[in-house]
């Protein structure tokens, strides 16, 4: 099974067009492995995008140095996966 | 519900294939089970019929779960499933759409995927199929329509989430449902679940070209997003696929608008704003409430204007 330990999911709040394609050349850079959840496509609307945690420091420093806006959206995604997963657990449980 | 499936909370694939045998058994007046096709690992495609009888009578058609990672979607149409069966006989609009309509429901569009969520990679969305040459797995199953095939907004590199595959209809899993409708020749609505994003959207997303329809699709959508909002608040954004997100070739409502099609529409749903497609299970129930009242407005419209 594959985890997701420290990997985090960020919401990304765009500015301007410029800021836009600044996010779609990151899309670009595959050792990132991003795992956009939400693309880059215009302003009106939020890119939301995991990132393994071995890349994290790069695309923070990244949206830092670009002034690009970011919030946490997840913090820990293996937390929300094992939650979850206890939570079908109990239900199947429960139901049974 | 009078059966032990509980609604409200995410299920196997193996689960969800019992309940649509039960909901099969305890609505057997208008609701069948059918197998429209089977998956690339050979799973089959099970989609509910409603219907009061008569012959290839006039259709809507509803899928969720083509990207099998957004677990809400396929939740909220088993949800929907017995909502449908269950006002049938009570709720007098559903009565006349039954009596006049048929409704296909194809609660996991992408089983393949879905079971390797569940076992391998909860963050899995495309289908299982090997590709040639390439050590990545799998297609984004809505980018392999043949609707702009290979066009923007879709990748032809294999390890990319967004990979349209080879050709067109690549996926087992699309094509059968293309040879369904084809097969059926009757169908005036085509009406897909993803999340997220709270987007109601119609054709086009290969082209930044207005549908023909555009007019209609646009006040239709802007008043199913209304019914929508009426329960929970949540706001949809109504707009063709171009206008709202991007330009994103091979999407399965511009193939179905462009085979003639009109009410085409692919929903997003809620977005809470914490969790993206990972929706805590106590979301699901208000999701497909709400998802109801908006795909409920569009198949109404969809009755009272056959085309």
């Amino acid at each position: 099974l594959e985890t997701f330990v420290g990997h985090q999911v960020l919401r990304i709040k765009t500015r301007n067009e410029e800021q836009v394609k600044k996010l779609q050349f990151l899309e670009t850079l595959e050792h990132l492995q991003l795992d956009f959840w939400i693309n880059p496509s215009t302003s009106a609307l939020p890119v939301d995008v995991r990132i393994p945690a071995n890349s994290l420091q790069a695309v923070k420093i990244f949206l830092e140095s670009h002034r690009i806006e970011y919030s946490i959206l997840i913090e820990d995604l293996q937390v929300v996966l094992d939650r979850e997963k206890q939570d079908m657990v109990t239900s199947q449980q429960r139901e049974r | 519900s009078s059966n032990t499936f509980n609604y409200g909370i995410y299920h196997s694939l193996t689960s969800i294939y019992e309940e649509l045998d039960n909901l099969a058994s305890e609505y057997s007046s208008i609701v069948s089970k059918l197998q429209i096709g089977e998956s690339y690992e050979k799973r089959p495609l099970y989609a509910l019929k409603f219907s009061t009888g008569g012959s290839n009578r006039p259709a809507i058609w509803i899928d969720a779960g083509i990207h099998s990672r957004e677990w809400v979607t396929q939740a909220s149409a088993m949800w929907i499933a017995r909502k449908i069966a269950a006002d049938y006989g009570n709720d007098p609009s559903i009565t006349s759409l039954l009596n006049k309509m048929d409704i296909f429901l194809l609660p996991v569009t992408n089983p393949d995927g879905y079971e390797f969520t569940h076992t391998t990679n909860r963050m899995w969305r495309k289908t299982r199929s090997k590709n040639p040459g390439s050590l990545c797995v799998g297609v984004d199953p809505n980018r392999n329509w043949d609707a702009g095939f290979g066009g923007p907004g879709a990748s032809s590199n294999p390890c990319s989430d967004s990979y349209h595959g080879p050709s067109a209809n690549s996926e087992v899993e699309v094509k059968s449902v293309v040879n369904f409708i084809k097969n059926h020749g009757n169908i005036l609505a085509f009406l897909t679940l993803h999340s997220y994003s709270q987007l109601l959207m119609y054709p086009y997303g290969y082209k930044c070209t207005q549908p023909a329809d555009y007019a209609e699709l646009n006040a239709l959508g802007e008043a199913a997003a209304n019914a929508i909002r009426s329960l929970h608040g949540t706001a949809f954004k109504v707009g063709s696929i171009c206008s709202t997100i991007y330009q994103a070739s091979g999407g399965s409502i511009d193939w179905s608008y462009d085979y003639g099609i009109k009410y085409s529409f692919a929903f997003e749903l809620r977005d809470t704003g914490r969790y993206g497609f990972l929706l805590p299970a106590t979301q699901i129930i208000p999701t497909a409430e709400e998802t109801w009242l908006g795909l409920k407005t569009i198949i109404e419209h969809v009755r009272d204007n056959a085309y």
